[in-house]
């Protein structure tokens, strides 16, 4: 996965990201992909969930799945999630879980609750900062105010790191693939590197939703495994999806 | 140099918006998800319409746990066990997977085993 929250030279947060799911789970070799992947992409819907006619919250997601894993809350603040590999994974949560210790959420539905119920950025990211969790995470969460963007680093129980827009640092964006930001990423799968080259000429005055559709759709943060492409403006409360492709030659991750 | 491998990387793109061409699939279609209905019925009319391609992902994950355990094991353990955990889920969690396996048909333990994928990916 990659996500990006950028604060453009209005001060508008504009929120991207690919959603890349299905590594290791089975290789097709006629079409030369992921078989996971390709039977996801059929199942990529957006959702305006109301309450009282009124829109509560709009998201991507795959049909089926109670979970959120890209969102927005329109005026408000948008969400997305990335995958954290950690030792101290998932498995240790579900064994609790199993064992009667049931202290902690599920990753997708604190993602789902925070959009349903959180009022502003500031309740968002203490929610996604403080809820024990039975699986690591990246949550990268933007607002509708100037600073408003930060990427929370999550184990299963702690906040490790919250990284946040900081202009006065010239740090005008955020980025998150699946490694921890103050880390290397793994050598072979450093698709950070690549996305803040592109993110870094685009430069602060000429980021738009369309140039950073340009970002996302450069390989290999577009790869094999990526299966939509989200787009969200919270000051407008726009949220667009595309299903995308990556013909070969492509990074397989 | 592991970032800089041609043709499976490349220099940033440009002018791809709006999206066309061979790296954009198509565009995606909207539901509306009513939180006022009773949480089994909320995703009828999306599972309705998206009941084959669910079916279909369903069965790729059987094939996967299939191609590791040929016994059939596996799966059956899922279906099996799976089920119990969907009452322990917080609500309207629980209730939601229900109505899904409902309209689908797919044994509940697996539209489970779907919706806290994440946590078991990590196994």
């Amino acid at each position: 996965c990659t996500s990006v929250v950028a604060e453009d030279d209005k001060g508008n947060l504009l929120h991207g990201r690919n959603l890349d799911f299905g590594l290791f789970m089975g290789w097709d070799i006629k079409n030369k992909s992921w078989i996971i992947s390709e039977k996801l992409k059929p199942l990529v819907v957006n959702l305006d969930f109301k309450r009282n006619n009124q829109t509560v919250f709009k998201s991507t997601n795959f049909a089926g799945y109670v979970g959120m894993l890209t969102g927005i809350k329109p005026h408000m603040f948008s969400l997305t999630m990335n995958e954290r590999f950690s030792l101290d994974g998932g498995y240790i949560g579900i064994l609790e879980w199993i064992l009667g210790k049931r202290d902690g959420m599920w990753m997708s539905f604190l993602t789902r609750s925070v959009l349903e119920n959180a009022k502003s950025y500031e309740d968002a990211k203490a929610l996604l900062a403080q809820t024990k969790l039975l699986a690591p995470a990246y949550f990268i969460l933007g607002g509708n105010q100037t600073g408003q963007g930060c990427i929370v680093t999550r184990s299963r129980l702690l906040s490790i790191d919250i990284l946040e827009i900081d202009l006065k640092l010239g740090r005008w964006y955020v980025l998150e693939t699946n490694y921890d930001h103050w880390k290397e990423p793994l050598f072979l799968d450093d698709r950070r590197t690549p996305a803040m080259k592109c993110m870094n000429r685009t430069t602060q005055a000429n980021i738009s939703l369309k140039t950073m559709y340009d970002v996302l759709s450069t390989k290999p943060v577009l790869n094999k495994l990526t299966t939509y492409t989200t787009l969200m403006q919270v000051s407008e409360g726009k949220l667009k999806s595309y299903i995308r492709d990556c013909p070969s030659p492509c990074m397989p991750w | 140099s592991t970032q800089f491998i041609p043709p499976f990387t490349e220099d940033c793109r440009s002018d791809m918006y709006p999206p066309s061409g061979p790296t954009f699939r198509g565009d995606v279609s909207w539901y509306t998800v009513d939180l006022d209905s009773p949480p089994r019925e909320r995703w009828t009319a999306l599972i309705t319409d998206k009941k084959t391609a669910l079916v279909d992902v369903m069965q790729a994950i059987r094939d996967l746990a299939n191609a590791f355990v040929p016994s059939g094991k596996l799966i059956e353990l899922v279906d099996i066990t799976l089920p119990f955990m969907v009452n322990t889920l917080p609500n309207p969690f629980g209730e939601e997977i229900r109505g899904i396996s409902d309209v689908s048909g797919i044994p509940l333990g697996e539209v489970v085993l779907f919706n806290i994928f994440y946590e078991v990916f990590t196994v």
